[in-house]
């Protein structure tokens, strides 16, 4: 089995703390 | 703290169940102590600390709120209210809350929120006919909302309703007209009976009203039409301590007296009156 460490990385999803969900809109 | 030693900080999710129900707990806490504008629902969570205490932890939260259309003296449910759209020219708010957790308890600290409306070229971009917010002391606001007043009090066989507040009012172009939104209570005089509306008083068990109004210019006068919404009673409750946390969503400010709090579950408004169209 070939790890790929770099593309590894790129490819699990970007959790960012902060700010969180709009509910409605932005204004 | 020791010397040389600092707080335990924690990270924590801005959209994360703990910091959610924080931040929840903190809008709940602004509607039930603002008395002016309109109750505001949680938007975004901007950004959390989480600190320890020696007691517990101390959460710091920035949140976006929105304005609903339910004004704050409305008992409504907050869960029942909706947000003022774009199209309505939305307001929102912008708040620094701090909350102390307990035994598992979140309690409000401090809180303190500025609002301020959407700007004029955002409502342009979704409709170029809306009607923009105006200054709540024009003089064609304040005008409308007399006529308003008393077209309902003339209508009215019960108390001689006084107003508390202009909460809103838009200038509507075609047709020429003015549409006003304001609070209003009950006094001790009897509505048809009314000479002198300076000798009337509040009641003691509060009795708060909210009304919406249009005011059309025709040629050679006007037409008003009114309706408002008499919510239920409101127990006399002792004013808030002066050593209570600093609260509030400022709103517009009317040259109205200021009304007592409310306590925040209150029922659903149980009556209402009108539409009254003179």
């Amino acid at each position: 089995k070939v790890a790929h460490p770099n593309t590894a990385a790129a490819a699990g999803p970007v959790v960012r703390p902060c700010p969180g969900r709009i509910r409605y809109f932005k204004i | 703290l020791p010397n040389g030693l600092s707080p335990a900080y924690r990270q924590l999710n801005c959209d994360d169940p703990e910091t959610e129900q924080a931040a929840l707990l903190a809008v709940d806490y602004i509607n039930s102590h603002i008395h002016q504008g309109y109750k505001h629902v949680l938007n975004q969570i901007d950004k959390v600390q989480v600190w320890a205490q020696p007691t517990g932890e101390s959460f710091k939260l920035e949140i976006d709120t929105l304005e609903t259309t339910c004004h704050a003296l409305d008992p409504t449910p907050l869960a029942n209210c909706s947000v003022r759209q774009l199209t309505q020219h939305a307001v929102e708010g912008d708040c620094d809350v701090r909350l102390l957790k307990q035994n598992g308890q979140f309690s409000v600290s401090f809180v303190k929120c500025k609002s301020s409306p959407d700007s004029a070229e955002d409502v342009r971009k979704v409709c170029l006919d809306c009607p923009l917010l105006a200054p709540l002391n024009d003089t064609r606001v304040v005008h409308a909302v007399e006529a308003a007043l008393a077209a309902f009090n003339a209508q009215n066989n019960g108390s001689y309703f006084q107003l508390v507040e202009i909460s809103r009012a838009q200038l509507v172009p075609l047709p020429v007209s003015v549409h006003v939104e304001f609070a209003v209570a009950a006094t001790d005089c009897v509505a048809k009976e009314v000479i002198d509306p300076a000798k009337c008083n509040l009641l003691a068990e509060k009795q708060y009203g909210f009304c919406k109004a249009t005011l059309t210019e025709k040629v050679g006068g006007e037409d008003v039409a009114v309706t408002c919404t008499v919510f239920q009673t409101q127990p006399v409750v002792p004013l808030p301590q002066p050593d209570g946390p600093d609260v509030g969503v400022p709103g517009p400010v009317a040259d109205a007296a200021t009304p007592e709090p409310s306590p925040a579950d209150l029922p659903v408004a149980s009556l209402v009156v009108g539409p009254v169209v003179v």
